[in-house]
């Protein structure tokens, strides 16, 4: 399963 | 106001390059001590972090932070109409709603001004943490590309583990299988420094995306951590880099 990059970073 | 001065416009042209196949929409940021940009792909899969500082241009002059938003495709199109040894010069207006690229031959006989309408990007920014990679491998960056090729042949999913003893690339598919193997070497040329080994699985069809900034750089780090996305660095020279995230795929 592919994973979102968003995932791993936060939102600034 | 800002006035950025590239030497060659080939640099610009490699770094549009670089990011137009990944993003098709970014914003520019430009502040006194040079330009970022960073971007997701429209999967949010992958993102993509420029950085260029002010040693990297023949001019550099920014009085007030400006946000440049921009469609990379046209972008593209009035890079491709200049000469790579023209030099290029980027202009825009504080609250600017165009960019003005003016560039300029070797001996000045033919000027060239474009007008490039800005977009209104309304865009995120992430929070990049500092990651202490268990593996870190540096090779040639043309190594990089005709081994993500190779493996893209095979499968949309490449397997990349590191060891003390290496770095391997598998992919595996309903033609076969590929296996390709890379250890530090004497010369230098390759460099693999593992803290504790990592097994991880990746999308191809992005790491042969990456590729495209191939002729930035004849190096490339590769820099893997357990559950944390795959960074793919090429440096620009010692003022900048274009840096790659790509999340990794986990079995379902």
């Amino acid at each position: 399963m592919q994973r979102n990059i968003d995932a791993f970073f936060k939102r600034l | 106001m800002l006035e950025a001065r590239f030497g060659e416009t080939l640099l610009l042209k490699k770094i549009v390059d670089a990011l137009k196949e990944i993003i098709s929409q970014s914003t520019l940021d430009c502040t006194e001590t040079g330009m970022q940009l960073q971007s997701m792909d429209n999967s949010h899969v992958s993102l993509v972090a420029l950085s260029l500082q002010t040693e990297g241009f023949e001019k550099y002059r920014c009085d007030r932070n400006v946000s440049l938003g921009l469609d990379l495709k046209s972008l593209a199109k009035v890079v491709k109409s200049a000469s790579g040894d023209d030099a290029v010069t980027l202009t825009a207006a504080d609250k600017a709603d165009k960019l003005l690229l003016s560039f300029e031959s070797d001996n000045k006989s033919r000027t060239a001004d474009y007008e490039l309408k800005l977009l209104n990007l309304d865009q995120d920014h992430l929070g990049i943490p500092e990651t202490n990679y268990a593996c870190i491998v540096q090779m040639p960056s043309s190594e990089f590309a005709r081994i993500c090729r190779d493996m893209s042949m095979f499968s949309e999913s490449v397997v990349i583990s590191c060891t003390k003893q290496g770095i391997k690339f598998s992919a595996n598919g309903d033609m076969g299988s590929a296996n390709i193997k890379l250890s530090d070497t004497s010369k230098g040329d390759i460099t693999i420094d593992v803290d504790e080994p990592i097994t991880q699985s990746f999308a191809g069809r992005y790491l042969n995306t990456f590729t495209r900034a191939t002729p930035l750089s004849d190096r490339v780090k590769i820099c893997l951590a357990p559950d944390v996305p795959l960074l793919v660095e090429y440096p620009i020279e010692d003022y900048g880099y274009i840096r790659y995230y790509l999340a990794p795929k986990v079995d379902e």
